[in-house]
């Protein structure tokens, strides 16, 4: 799957 | 994790310490609207929907769980304890809320980048946050007079905001994986903005060691 990076913000 | 998005991160949950420690030691809400802690509940509960599905670090997931703890806590102290509650400025606390919320509903709606319960979720508390310090600004400058508790959590939302933004173009430049992310960048540009007349009366309060007073 594609990486979520913003998704480890809170 | 870089030391913006950390200084970001604190003061948003310093913000949330504030309100509370003035909550629970002076038994008083006086200036803070009910409105916007109802949206920011909202926020963290249709955000964090992924919080017992996707586990990311122990960090993310103690912070998830201290802003829903925390934003429900400030919600029942104004809504059910017997002396705070009495200390709500229901007369001025006037913004129809509602109002914001069905706009950033439809909008996740048709702007998203996945059309997935969770992801539209998700979406649509990035635009609620945005603007769900709304009914607080409007709050304080009805009231006028703000004292320093209410003055300061407010400003630390807006540098949490702030440090966030440094920390987006830190990211862009720094992280090789990290990619644009349109809907959280302009809702957070908007997000500060709207604070940007707050600060300025802020820092001049500050600067002149007098208490904040907003225009009318």
């Amino acid at each position: 799957s594609s990486p979520e990076p913003t998704k480890d913000e809170l | 994790m870089n030391i913006f998005r950390l200084a970001g991160d604190m003061t948003h949950l310093m913000s949330v310490l504030v309100l509370l420690l003035k909550i629970h030691t002076i038994k008083s809400c006086a200036g803070i609207s009910l409105k916007t802690q109802e949206l920011y509940a909202l926020v963290f509960a249709a955000r964090y929907l992924d919080i017992f599905t996707h586990y990311y670090s122990l960090y993310n997931t103690v912070m998830k769980l201290i802003f829903l703890g925390s934003s429900f806590s400030i919600l029942w102290y104004m809504k059910r304890h017997k002396v705070v509650r009495r200390s709500y400025d229901k007369d001025q606390d006037t913004f129809r809320h509602h109002f914001l919320v069905l706009p950033c509903l439809v909008l996740a709606l048709l702007i998203n980048e996945k059309f997935t319960f969770k992801e539209v979720m998700w979406t649509f508390s990035i635009y609620l946050e945005a603007v769900a310090i709304l009914p607080q600004l409007v709050l304080l400058q009805r009231t006028r007079n703000v004292d320093n508790l209410t003055g300061q959590y407010v400003f630390l939302l807006g540098a949490y905001r702030g440090l966030y933004i440094i920390n987006w173009i830190y990211r862009y430049f720094a992280e090789p994986t990290y990619s644009t992310h349109w809907i959280t960048w302009i809702s957070g540009l908007l997000q500060t903005l709207l604070y940007a007349d707050f600060f300025y009366y802020y820092i001049n309060s500050v600067k002149n060691n007098v208490r904040l007073q907003l225009p009318a």
